[in-house]
């Protein structure tokens, strides 16, 4: 464990906490998209079946319980409790385009052919590319509020963040993943042009508001 | 080397 790779972690953790806080608070799923909801609760549950055959740390498992409760809990929110408010008409980015491509790769480029292992490299693939939905629901909208905005910059930062803690463990420790290197770079590149409005508009008290 | 026996990472 390094600075860079908590502080990705702790990121993550509060990207989750912000999109659930305003949900909650709102009661709104308004300019939020299902899809990529979906994506990523797939994602931490096929990533995270470790939890049964490996243990790595108590911190470990506690944040991958975290992650799959609250990824459970905003689909509740989303798909349950506050139906009404979702978004569907807009949310209507085709997730077997980013599916199906994620399992192929994952059949192809792997480290090893198991069951676990493949499961583990199709959540790296697919959550390269989960945020696809979200970024796509916020284009056809033009906008995004200013809490989803924060939320997007803290999820989007967290892999950036773990671009830096492999760095340091390449070099600290000889430790590398391709795998997981090169996802974290496509993954992190997807936010470059939200990172930039980030910082030249919402930072600057301005609402997030893509050119007409 | 590349590890694969077991992500450490979340």
């Amino acid at each position: 464990m390094n600075i860079f790779r908590l502080a990705g972690d702790l990121s993550h953790l509060l990207a989750i906490i912000i999109l659930l806080l305003k949900i909650w608070k709102t009661r709104s799923c308004a300019g939020i998209s299902g899809k990529s909801q979906v994506l990523f609760a797939i994602v931490y549950l096929t990533r995270y079946l470790d939890l049964f055959t490996t243990y790595i740390s108590l911190y470990n498992s506690i944040m991958k319980i975290v992650f799959i409760a609250a990824s459970g809990a905003t689909l509740y929110l989303m798909y349950v409790k506050f139906k009404a408010t979702y978004d569907h008409n807009h949310d209507s980015f085709r997730i077997e385009f980013l599916l199906i491509p994620c399992v192929i790769l994952a059949l192809i480029i792997n480290h090893d052919f198991t069951v676990m292992e493949i499961l583990w490299t199709f959540s790296i693939y697919l959550e390269s590319v989960a945020i696809l939905p979200q970024l796509f629901l916020v284009s056809k909208t033009g906008e995004a509020e200013s809490i989803t905005s924060h939320y997007l910059f803290a999820l989007g930062s967290y892999r950036a963040l773990y671009l830096l803690n492999w760095i340091y463990r390449y070099m600290a420790e000889s430790h590398y993943d391709l795998i997981a290197i090169f996802a974290g770079v496509v993954q992190t590149i997807l936010y470059c042009d939200f990172f930039y409005l980030y910082i030249t508009k919402v930072l600057k008290g301005k609402k997030l508001q893509l050119p007409a | 080397s590349p590890s694969h026996s077991g992500h450490d990472e979340l």
